[in-house]
């Protein structure tokens, strides 16, 4: 997964 | 959670809430691009789909259902309920000259070719060129109320805080997103013109009005 680890944001 | 996240969080929200005040307390929606708002809800709805796929916080949740749900609530305010107040005369940034080619760029430059992670990418990009139909209405009448200009300003330091809380990240978690850097940049640096002249202008009690 490229998007790394800011899935978390809005 | 840092501190420039959650600053541009409140920022958002802050946008959102003065710009929904604005259109109810003056019965009006006169100066505001509904072409930009319908922009937004589809970057809300295309970015947003993954609260059917994976949770992450009650934070998470309520605010992503918040910037859904407001923006539909105020298309309707401002093609519905107030339309008659609506500027469409001004309003004529052409939103498909926006959505094409945003559309073919994130099917083309995406983390992952998945119809998610496209909708995200999507989502992304528009997001960072949504504001101009707003712009291009504050540039084609010249002036923007007083009222206009703070919900715009909120609305432009968001992604702005976003880029320094992205640069924390990098430092302390390591974490880094190239398309949303780039676009959260693009994004920011639309509304550089606009914050020169809020500061210059409406932070001096003056209201914001483009030299002929």
């Amino acid at each position: 997964d490229g998007r790394n680890g800011l899935k978390d944001e809005l | 959670m840092n501190v420039f996240r959650l600053s541009g969080d409140v920022s958002h929200l802050l946008a959102i809430l003065i710009l929904l005040m604005k259109i109810w307390k003056t019965r009006s929606c006169a100066g505001i691009s509904g072409k930009s708002q319908i922009l937004f809800a589809l970057v809300y709805t295309t970015r947003y789909l993954d609260l059917f796929t994976s949770f992450i916080s009650p934070y998470n949740t309520a605010m992503k259902v918040f910037f859904i749900a407001s923006s539909y609530a105020t298309i309707y305010l401002i093609y519905l309920k107030f339309k008659a107040t609506y500027d469409r005369n001004h309003d004529t940034f052409r939103m498909e000259f926006l959505v094409l080619p945003v559309l073919v760029l994130a099917f083309v430059v995406n983390h992952d070719f998945t119809p998610l992670e496209i909708l995200w990418t999507f989502s992304i990009y528009l997001e960072s060129v949504a504001i101009l139909p707003q712009l291009f209405m504050v540039s084609k009448t010249g002036q923007a109320e007083t009222i206009t200009s703070h919900y715009l300003f909120a609305l432009g330091m968001y992604r702005a805080l976003y880029i320094v809380n992205w640069v924390y990240r990098y430092y302390f978690e390591g974490f880094y997103d190239l398309i949303a850097i780039i676009a959260g940049v693009v994004q920011t640096v639309l509304y550089c013109d606009f914050f020169y002249l809020y500061v210059t202008k409406v932070l001096k009690g003056k209201q914001l009005t483009l030299p002929a």
